[in-house]
């Protein structure tokens, strides 16, 4: 696979590991990898996801999945599955409270276990949710793992560029590509009239992709169902499968 | 003052010094920080603003100004004034690509030197933009300044009685009093028809308050005119003094 020839070959049964990044928290990082990870495997592909925002490991809830972690005979960590999809969390190490205690070392150890102590089995995707920014917890995973490259979620406001701008810097660092931008919360229908309001602006995301030659993945609309599905452990691509939201 | 009977009265002039925190990014802290300082100064108080928020110090472009600090003749930094708000920000000295550089000791020196180090002058408030989330950044700073209290901003979605409650360790931690919780992003009103959609839930912010024993500050709605706002440095309480916001 990929990462056999690189020197990070910490996961050689994986095909493609994606990371995705944001500059900034609050921006829908969590729930763009959750449906993307379930939307993949949906298509048939075997499909890992690798919740590394150590700041707020939100994924568990929304995946609908609470559980401690099992360790095989090998002594490796067997990954519970859900929604077709192997799922590893700090959330599952963690207490509530532990947030404090991740300084740069840590984390650096923290994801090399998640990373090689984990018995992912063949993968086609790992998907690899990164802490939100650009600081030395982002970029400690991001050189852990053998990235085939990064997904961006942004908001559409203006001060997206310097989100995206920040985002490109880091994974120049680590020589990791760029797949492309996301533009989450991108504008609001109202359910009752259809009225269209830019709540936090629109197409900054797509202008900051075209300005850095870069990808534009696909907007994603403000929809209470999306929240709805990551509040009760149910994401989007699963709940409806027809929306918009499950195609972008 | 306040400050000058504990032994952290690195600011001897300022009466009341209030940190604006929350569990994660993207809530909207900063906007309510920028505006809650706008909204004193307004009431005729002499009223500071120290943006802490070193992974993302938005406040500059939230307040309309892009300032390199002065010194006066006693070597200390000159705030600049905007909207009647005396202001100090880790934008003014960071560039734009520098968010990685903050590791553990070195904002504890920064944090000191934007306390003792600058010109503040009589303050009846000092409002203290925190980093987002609860770790080692936001811990250092609410050690660092002698708080008479801290404010918690968050969205309405379930999840964030587990964030109050993040803030609330950090807190005690430290023996600051916490003042209130603020809910932002609290429901949507259509502008054409006036339907109501809790795009992001809502009461969450409100049942967490209750459920802690914290006093409830408020529902903050979505509103467009906020990020514009935000966007074109003309804080909501300048903008539009009448809305609802506002009075917030
Ligand atoms: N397009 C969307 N429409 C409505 N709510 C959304 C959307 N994207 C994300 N959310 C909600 O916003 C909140 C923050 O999303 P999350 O994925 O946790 O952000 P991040 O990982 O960037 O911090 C969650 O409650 C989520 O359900
Ligand atoms: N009530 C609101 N309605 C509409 N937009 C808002 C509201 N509160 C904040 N925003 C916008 O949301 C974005 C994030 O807000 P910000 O204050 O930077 O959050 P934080 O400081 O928590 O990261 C900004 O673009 C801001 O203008
Ligand atoms: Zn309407």
């Amino acid at each position: 696979g990929l990462a056999a020839t690189s020197d990070r070959s910490t996961i050689p049964t994986v095909r493609h590991a994606i990371a995705v990044a944001s500059g900034k928290g609050g921006v829908g990082k969590s729930t763009v990898s959750v449906n993307v990870a379930v939307a993949l495997a949906e298509t048939g592909a075997s499909v890992g996801l690798l919740d590394g925002d150590i700041y707020g490991p939100n994924i568990p809830i929304m995946m609908g999945i609470k559980q401690a972690l099992e360790r095989s005979e090998t002594g490796k960590i067997t990954p519970p599955v859900q929604y077709g999809v192997r799922l590893v969390s700090v959330g599952f190490v963690a207490g509530e409270s532990d947030a404090i205690i991740y300084r740069g070392p840590l984390v650096g150890k923290m994801i090399q276990r998640f990373l090689s102590g984990v018995d992912w089995g063949d993968l086609d995707y790992l998907i690899i949710d990164l802490p939100p920014g650009t600081g030395d917890a982002s970029l400690t995973l991001a050189q852990s793992a053998p990235l085939t490259g990064a997904v961006i979620v942004t908001t559409p406001q203006e001060v997206a560029l310097a989100d995206v701008r920040k985002c490109i810097t880091m994974f120049r660092r680590v020589n990791v590509p760029i797949l492309g931008v996301v533009e989450n919360m991108s504008y609001f229908l109202c359910p009752r009239c259809g009225e269209r309001t830019d709540i936090f602006s629109h197409g900054g995301g797509r202008a900051a992709s075209e300005e850095l030659d870069l990808p534009f993945l696909g907007e994603i609309p403000l929809d209470p169902r999306v929240r709805v599905g990551g509040d009760e452990g149910r994401p989007i691509v699963v709940a409806n499968p027809d929306s918009s939201l499950a195609l972008a």
